[in-house]
């Protein structure tokens, strides 16, 4: 169970490695299912985001705390249907 | 439970659905047997039916797809976004895509169906035991060919039972061959390949020719996928390649060094510390079943539900014992009302071709090595009706299970499938192994028999794949493989080989025949068909035709075909699909209630 040697983590080709930060992951996910809409209709990012992940967590079942929290992130990046859950 | 806004919902009941194109990761079969499973989950709950169209439009266009695949919504590789499908209505609405950068499986891993061997297209058996050694993997031990098998049970050394594993060395799908198998090397653009390549395409998917040069001759087929193929990485589909090369160290397994998330992957070469050729080894995947029954009900009219246990929940989550939640079911009923219908019917799909030529040859994997069946083979048909294949491992979807093989010598309506079935003086004949019976239209349900053929027709062989009567001169035709006779009364010429007819090698047997006017007739055989010119007793020029093009919705190797109350007959395993005149599909059913009138 010990490794011998330090673990080397390295990047492999071709591999789609998502340097998203957490936000910006949420930030395409509300709007790609349709918990908000496209930046030019919102008044104020914060305010929108929070009602927007509290939708999500109630669409979903989740906790409803309005914050980008583990479970909701963890959500974010687990395999779903592409419907959009929210609208057309 | 929610449905689109405006209720969208189909304005017809009986539907239909086609499988535009198949993943490689998956037998076509099981392909297909997971979509008409994942409908019928819908239809067992409503009055909605869904028929299967090998062609032409249908409601429901299903197809598999990576990145962009031509709808503007694209996919992103491998996890994430799994499939998606569009409300009911005309062009893309009611249509269903699937990610085929995923690992497609019943959900439990992956599914190696088998074809030849002597395990009738079961599905490997992972481990299992093969000289007193365990694997998990398909093998070529004991083989001289390098083809790979597998055991389908788990102790070859015991059961020897077993069956060839996916290869391009055995078959293609899709493509221009009839699934020939590739030809390596071949010249493609003037390069020489000796493997499948995605050379030429945008969409990843990994081809070969089925001749020497595609340049020359434009055949291909697609590859279907190795047990070890990997998933994403910069090598989809590539086999692993044990041992390799990472970092100095030799690998003889997958590992997840190297990586934070704890993924296995291999590489596809001998060295990734020189060609960094690497993919994601097969996991557990993902249930095409579960996926597809999601899918279908947004096609069917059902939105996102925000019931966790719901099949209607957005998130993927494998589940064993699958059953249809109750918000669901109140969704669709909503739709189209709780009428429930009889379920039987709706097992109308061809399952597993009864057949695939089932060598039998004893134990393959020794010195001696058995042959491959090739087109022309002429080993005679194995007579007993092959097992279903065990599918249910994972989903645990019960299948029919019948006692077989049953003993069709008394009670014709326990057969599972006749070897011919023709009328001949106004009364339907169905002949099996030795045996026929007769049933006569004026008396319905009134089964006689069973009669040996050899005291009626002396001459014939117990096996019986074709017959009719010509309608001038009411001589009876019999076929058996290659050969026919011919008896007028009791006289009879024969046996003589087809070709003496004009139809060439490709024809194995001949499985039904339809009289047609003007002294022809149409003779079927896999899924092309000839004309016969009963006067000079020669095919007509310009065949054999596609079966398809002509007769557009019957199942394309159907066993028996028959003309019967002006009526084309078409069977496939238990089922029969009868066209009127006009080429129109006006009903399916069993061979077995509506034909012999069993009880």
């Amino acid at each position: 169970p010990l490794h011998s040697r330090p673990q080397a983590v390295i990047t492999f080709p071709g591999e789609l490695v998502s340097n998203l930060t957490d936000l910006q992951l949420a930030e395409s996910y509300l709007l790609r299912f349709g918990y908000t809409e496209s930046e030019g209709q919102t008044r104020s990012r914060q305010v929108s985001m929070g009602k927007a992940l509290r939708r999500m967590q109630k669409q979903l079942g989740l906790e409803e705390t309005g914050e980008l929290d583990a479970s909701t992130l963890a959500t974010m990046r687990a395999p779903r249907c592409g419907v959009p859950d929210v609208g057309r | 439970f929610l449905t689109f806004e405006g209720d969208l919902k189909w304005d017809h009941s009986d539907l239909t659905y086609r499988v535009l194109n198949y993943s490689p990761d998956l037998d076509a079969s099981v392909i297909e047997d997971a979509f008409a499973r994942a409908f019928k989950v819908w239809s067992d709950v409503t009055p909605l039916t869904f028929t299967r169209l090998q062609s032409g439009e249908a409601d429901i266009m299903i197809q598999f797809g990576t990145q962009e695949h031509g709808d503007g919504y694209p996919f992103d590789g491998k996890d994430g976004l799994l499939a998606h499908a569009f409300p009911p209505g005309k062009g893309v609405q009611g249509d269903a895509h699937f990610d085929d950068d995923e690992f497609w499986t019943l959900g439990t891993g992956i599914v190696v169906k088998t074809s030849y061997g002597n395990a009738n297209g079961a599905a490997c058996h992972f481990p299992f035991t093969f000289e007193g050694q365990s694997y998990s993997t398909c093998i070529s031990e004991g083989r001289s060919d390098g083809l790979l098998w597998c055991a389908t049970t788990p102790n070859y050394d015991t059961d020897k039972v077993y069956g060839f594993c996916p290869s391009e060395l055995l078959y293609t799908y899709d493509g221009n061959s009839d699934g020939a198998k590739c030809v390596f090397p071949f010249i493609f653009e003037g390069k020489s390949y000796d493997a499948c390549t995605t050379d030429g395409r945008s969409d990843g998917y990994r081809w070969c020719a089925t001749t020497a040069s595609f340049d020359q001759d434009k055949k291909y087929g697609f590859c279907p996928n190795r047990d070890t193929a990997v998933i994403g990485g910069n090598s989809q589909g590539d086999p692993c390649v044990f041992p390799f090369t990472f970092l100095g160290q030799t690998y003889s397994a997958c590992t997840s060094e190297g990586r934070q998330d704890g993924k296995l992957w291999c590489a596809t070469t001998s060295n990734y510390d020189t060609d960094h050729k690497w993919g994601f080894c097969p996991d557990q995947g993902y249930s095409l079943f579960l996926v597809a029954a999601h899918e279908f009900g947004h096609s069917l009219g059902l939105d996102h539900s925000s019931v966790r246990d719901a099949l209607m929940y957005p998130m993927y989550s494998y589940i064993k014992d699958f059953h249809l939640h109750p918000d669901d079911v109140s969704g669709i009923q909503f739709l189209y009302g709780e009428q429930v219908r009889w379920a039987p019917l709706l097992w109308l799909w061809p399952h597993v071709p009864s057949c695939l030529p089932g060598r039998g040859s004893g134990p393959v994997p020794t010195a001696q090595v058995p042959d491959i069946p090739d087109q022309t083979s002429t080993q005679a048909e194995d007579t007993t009706t092959p097992a279903e294949p065990d599918l249910a491992t994972g989903d645990d979807y019960p299948m029919p299970t019948e006692p077989s093989p049953v003993d069709p010598s008394s009670d014709a309506c326990k057969v599972n499938s006749f070897d011919a079935i023709t009328e001949i003086n106004g009364e339907l004949h169905f002949f099996k192994s030795g045996n026929y019976w007769k049933s006569s239209g004026s008396r319905k349900g009134t089964i006689q028999g069973p009669f040996r053929i050899s005291a009626t027709w002396p001459a014939l062989p117990a096996l019986i794949n074709a017959a009719f009567q010509d309608v001038l001169t009411k001589k009876l035709f019999f076929f058996s493989g290659r050969r026919f006779w011919v008896y007028t009364g009791s006289s009879v010429v024969g046996p003589r080989g087809i070709e003496k007819l004009g139809i060439g090698k490709e024809a194995e047997r001949i499985s039904g025949a339809l009289q047609r006017g003007r002294g022809k007739v149409l003779l079927f055989s896999g899924e092309k068909y000839w004309r016969l010119d009963m006067k000079v007793q020669k095919v007509d020029k310009g065949y054999p035709r596609l079966t398809d093009d002509t007769f557009a919705g019957v199942p394309l190797n159907a066993h028996d075909v028959f003309l019967y109350q002006g009526k084309y007959h078409f069977c496939q395993d238990r089922f029969y699909w009868r066209m009127t005149p006009r080429y129109q599909v006006e009903r399916v059913g069993y061979v077995k209630y509506d034909i012999l009138n069993c009880p």
